[in-house]
């Protein structure tokens, strides 16, 4: 109530314009699909297995509000904060991973040798805006 | 210095050799101060050709030895009990494992005689070359695997009585090698089509591969009988295909950044390999005192202090 007293009386168009500071981002940061298979990338002949993977990756904008839904730290509000009252040149938050997932792979060595290995943070999980 | 160790830089691609001002443009892992590029770990292909800016020179310019073709079909399998479809590891209870390698013999020689008392004698000189093998792997476990491409019908079963003596060239003196390893067992299995048999020779191999060793050379006897040992043993021809040279099969945990240690994180409170180890009587007991009850333990440590 306070808000509208203090908000001008004002047409239809700039209460909405008011309200959309509030609003969370249409394409907000979130864990975006990807899948590729190494025959793509010509490397099936030394890449037995798997045949696709999927790394997953992040996209979209940071909300202002970001605390609670991205578990950022309180420095992503600081940063918000200088890109929009002090200096616009310092980078917004950006949509990062934030937790991996590992992945086996069966490779033939140059030597004709042939190695299963399990490597860390192969596909991304989760995301997170920093 | 451990990278030129084994399978270090004298391994990798020609890029890695250009002269140092080329370096730059090359690639972001060659930027490193020279210190540091030495003892940098050589990265698995993988992740080279990942961090590399060539990759399609991967494909072309890398020759590549073809593997053989049973050994190809072992390690498919093993990779389907390890990882699901999309490749992410199993949860599998109790290895530590995070790398199999699988070694042909890049030499072999064979010898073969009938011995009238022990039966059809198999020998073969191997040497397996360690180079891809780097020293932040550490064996867990390591196997001889025999492959049986037999004729035998799939119904007989049959009982091998193998004597398996692996003797360690050593190459600097041509002396006669020492047996270093030699153990009897039978083996009794319904012979199907390629059937694979995995000895374990972990307590050989640990103190040559401990020592960096980058070339295992050993002549292994596998004499076999066919039939059961109550009765007469027929000196048949056990496998009337051939007894495939066997690959040699290294279990290792690659303690690199890069590898998953998935028995390591927080989440499963393990701090060390060694207490996973410990904890987890995995494939191999390298401590050697595997539940010799607690209060004993406890006992001997307050009488060390």
């Amino acid at each position: 109530n306070e808000n509208l007293k203090a908000a001008p009386a004002s047409s239809p168009y700039n209460l909405s314009e008011y309200f959309k500071q509030f609003v969370f981002p249409q394409n907000e940061c979130e864990l975006h699909n990807f899948r590729l298979s190494f025959s793509q990338l010509k490397w099936d002949k030394w890449i037995i297995a798997p045949h696709r993977y999927s790394p997953q990756y992040c996209h979209g904008d940071c909300p202002r509000a970001v605390g609670h839904r991205y578990g950022s730290p309180v420095h992503t509000m600081v940063q918000n904060l200088i890109y929009e009252k002090l200096d616009p040149s310092v980078p917004k938050p950006s949509c990062v991973p934030a937790e991996y997932s590992p992945l086996s792979v069966l490779t033939i060595e140059p030597d004709g040798s042939i190695v299963y290995k399990e490597y860390e943070d192969m596909i991304a999980t989760k995301c997170t805006c920093r | 210095p451990h990278a030129r160790g084994r399978g270090g830089l004298d391994e990798a691609p020609a890029s890695l050799e250009a002269p140092e001002g080329a370096a730059s443009e090359l690639n972001p892992v060659l930027q490193l101060p020279q210190g540091v590029r030495q003892g940098y770990a050589p990265l698995p292909p993988l992740l080279k050709v990942l961090s590399d800016r060539g990759p399609q020179r991967w494909d072309s310019e890398v020759p590549r030895l073809q593997p053989d073709s049973r050994a190809l079909r072992y390690m498919k399998r093993l990779y389907k009990m390890s990882a699901t479809k999309e490749g992410i590891p199993k949860a599998h209870k109790g290895n530590l494992y995070n790398t199999v390698r699988l070694l042909t013999p890049c030499l072999e020689c064979r010898h073969r005689h009938r011995d009238l008392v022990k039966g059809d004698v198999h020998s073969v000189d191997l040497l397996f070359n360690l180079d891809r093998v780097t020293a932040l792997e550490h064996l867990l476990k390591s196997v001889l695997l025999y492959s049986f491409d037999t004729s035998v019908p799939t119904s007989s079963s049959i009982t091998f009585i193998c004597h398996l003596s692996i003797k360690e060239h050593d190459s600097a003196s041509q002396v006669c090698p020492s047996i270093s390893h030699s153990l009897a067992f039978s083996l009794h299995f319904e012979v199907r089509k390629r059937k694979w048999v995995e000895i374990d020779v972990t307590s050989f191999l640990q103190p040559l591969i401990a020592t960096n060793r980058r070339n295992i050379h050993m002549a292994v006897n596998f004499t076999c009988l066919m039939g059961d040992p109550q009765r007469s043993t027929k000196l048949e021809d056990p496998v009337n295909g051939t007894l495939v040279p066997p690959s040699l099969l290294l279990y290792l945990n690659d303690t690199s950044e890069q590898a998953y240690h998935g028995w390591n994180s927080l989440k499963h409170g393990m701090k060390s390999p060694v207490q996973a180890r410990q904890r987890n009587s995995p494939l191999v007991d390298l401590t050697g005192d595997k539940g010799k009850g607690n209060s004993q333990g406890k006992r001997a440590s307050r009488q060390r202090r």
